[in-house]
């Protein structure tokens, strides 16, 4: 079997706090992690 | 101070690892998610802001690329991403899948993509939920017997830093990373690895949600536990947690009695402590649960479990007996 080392990224949500584009962010997009669910158009 | 939903949350951390493409190799750091099927990378042609930042695809470069054309969109939940298709050589260290589909990214949505560390994902659903009907890596593995065993396991540390946190295994299982017997559950809808939630407790007491049967999907690409909006009150309520615009927050010094959560699943009853469910930055302490709005395709309330998870519980994914297996991390 193949063992591949997973490396774990900064936090994204810091990094836009930190860049000042977060709350603008939060305000626009309507998330719900279950969208990642449905069929997408293709 | 209720200020909105909380759902800066989901934008936080995710595990990556390198892959390369094409020959000779071009090499990408992707997102191993097995909540969706797609492999897609960034590519020269793509001008937005969030290919910019990331390792870019090169056809010309590649001496065994060929275009596939056509062109779709492909969603996440935070944005969708617009892919053209191709295929290629995918090397993952000794695993080699010649004339792979990929999509090749033409538009990334700035945020989040932007400030992601990784630059694509590759996509370990099943193959019907790949947009396109494109072939998954994880198939190709298979057909071209790349894998000795038709299963892949992940292992995420408890105490995970930038440079380690946690194993992709492909082709078997390490049992030095997990302690006890494994637990198996078959997978009830064969799109994403999916299992049926029977019964979800709070320190002694069993809720009763799942009376009528829950759904929960192990995604590797999501960081939280998501739970059915309509429960959220409830958890909040038993936790002691208040709704601020940092999350679900809660009194650090309160962590150590708080109660555990139980997942049943395959007959086990799988516990999550509070060290597992509450985040800590920097003497702030949150929940590390976000709420979900959509019930599951078939109705029944719809559970994610995300890498808060699956840092507690080591989990193998079998390809040949489409169920997932459980067992205490290490």
């Amino acid at each position: 079997a193949v063992r591949i080392s997973l490396k774990k990224g900064l936090s994204i949500r810091d990094q836009m706090r930190a860049a000042g584009v977060l709350d603008d962010f939060l305000k626009h997009i309507k998330y719900d992690p279950v969208k990642k669910y449905q069929p997408s158009q293709g | 101070s209720v200020v909105r939903e909380p759902i800066a949350n989901h934008l936080d951390s995710s595990y990556f690892g390198e892959i390369s493409i094409g020959e000779p190799p071009q090499k990408f750091l992707v997102l191993f998610d097995t909540g969706s099927a797609n492999l897609w990378v960034p590519s020269t042609d793509c001008k937005s802001p969030a290919c910019f930042n990331h390792a870019k695809f090169q056809p010309s470069a590649s001496a065994t690329f060929t275009p596939r054309g056509q062109s779709y969109n492909v969603s996440y939940g935070s944005g969708s991403v617009t892919i053209v298709l191709g295929s290629d050589t995918l090397r993952i260290q000794s695993i080699t899948v010649r004339e792979q589909e990929l999509g090749l990214s033409q538009e990334e949505p700035t945020q989040p993509f932007y400030f992601a560390a990784f630059d694509g994902i590759l996509g370990m659903a099943f193959p019907s939920l790949a947009v396109g009907g494109t072939a998954t890596a994880l198939a190709g593995m298979l057909e071209q017997n790349q894998l000795p065993e038709p299963v892949f396991s992940f292992y995420f540390s408890r105490q995970p830093t930038y440079d380690y946190g946690g194993e992709l295994i492909l082709g078997g299982v390490d049992p030095q990373l997990f302690q006890g017997d494994i637990t198996w559950a078959p997978v009830t809808q064969k799109l994403y690895w999916q299992v049926a939630l029977e019964e979800v407790a709070i320190g002694q007491s069993v809720t009763g949600w799942c009376g009528q049967g829950c759904q929960a999907i192990v995604d590797t690409g999501t960081f939280l536990l998501t739970v059915p909006q309509e429960y959220i009150e409830s958890i909040l309520e038993a936790l002691g947690a208040q709704e601020t615009s940092y999350g679900y927050a809660v009194d650090c010094s309160d962590t150590q009695s708080m109660p555990q959560l139980t997942f049943g699943i395959g007959g086990a009853r799988l516990a999550l402590p509070p060290a597992a469910y509450v985040l800590n930055s920097n003497g702030y302490c949150t929940l590390a649960i976000e709420a979900t709005y959509l019930p599951s395709q078939d109705g029944q309330p719809l559970w994610i479990l995300g890498n808060v998870f699956l840092k507690e519980y080591y989990t193998v994914f079998d390809m040949a007996n489409n169920r997932v297996g459980f067992a205490l991390s290490a």
